[in-house]
């Protein structure tokens, strides 16, 4: 591994950490989508089917059941908890995002590694990641003005996807056999979906003002 | 022969 993977991996934990602090230090979920969030859920319980038949290493099977049972709670905070579930507004997070888990699992069935269950749930998880953000993106946009935590939360997972970049670009350049087109495509396609709002992130610290996405 | 796809990352 990787000093990019690693640093790549961190900030994956700490979005998630920064968002569950957000929603239990003001048991409130405003401004994060229920959508992407279930996107996730769905997301680490299809890609991580594996963690039954193959082991890689302590750390690898650590993160995964940290990130299938951080998402899961937070779904759950945001769907059962009585004071978070108020907070929601599902009026402003109208994103279709059952087009997206189609789609990608369209995609799934004709582009993968190998025609098997795990694979095509792999493939699936790694197309659904790449486009699971934009309801929250949207939802972002909607409202305009951004909450500390959640410009943070979004900051923090764009960061992730640039890091895990230079790890393929470090993988390709030391690892002879390092070719790895789905994820790799998948992932430039997601991070790129992260430009715009980093643009006005890195605008609104400049300034030090507070961050604002135009309608 | 490791597997050349193999998932080792998250």
């Amino acid at each position: 591994m990787n000093i990019f993977r690693l640093a790549g991996d961190m900030t994956h934990l700490l979005s998630i950490l920064v968002l569950l602090l957000k929603i239990y230090a003001t048991k409130s979920c405003s401004g994060v989508s229920r959508k992407t969030q279930e996107l996730y859920a769905i997301v680490f319980l299809a890609r991580y089917l594996d963690l039954f038949t193959d082991f890689i290493s302590v750390y690898n099977t650590f993160m995964k059941i940290v990130f299938i049972a951080s998402s899961l709670a937070i779904v759950w905070c945001i769907r059962v908890h009585p004071m978070v579930k108020r907070s929601y507004d599902k009026d402003l997070d109208t994103f279709r995002h059952y087009l997206l888990v189609a789609a990608s699992f369209l995609l799934a069935l004709f582009l993968h590694e190998k025609f098997t269950f795990l694979e095509i749930f792999w493939a699936f998880s790694i197309y659904l990641e790449a486009v699971a953000i934009l309801p929250q993106l949207v939802l972002l946009q909607r409202s305009g003005n951004v909450d500390n935590l959640t410009g943070q939360y979004v900051f923090f997972l764009g960061a992730y996807r640039g890091l895990y970049i230079l790890n393929w670009i470090y993988r390709y350049l030391t690892e002879p056999r390092f070719t790895r087109w789905i994820a790799c495509v998948s992932g430039v396609v997601q991070t790129a979906l992260y430009a715009d709002f980093f643009y006005y992130y890195f605008i609104s610290w400049k300034n030090n003002s507070k961050l604002k996405l135009p309608a | 022969v490791k597997d050349q796809v193999a998932k080792d990352e998250l």
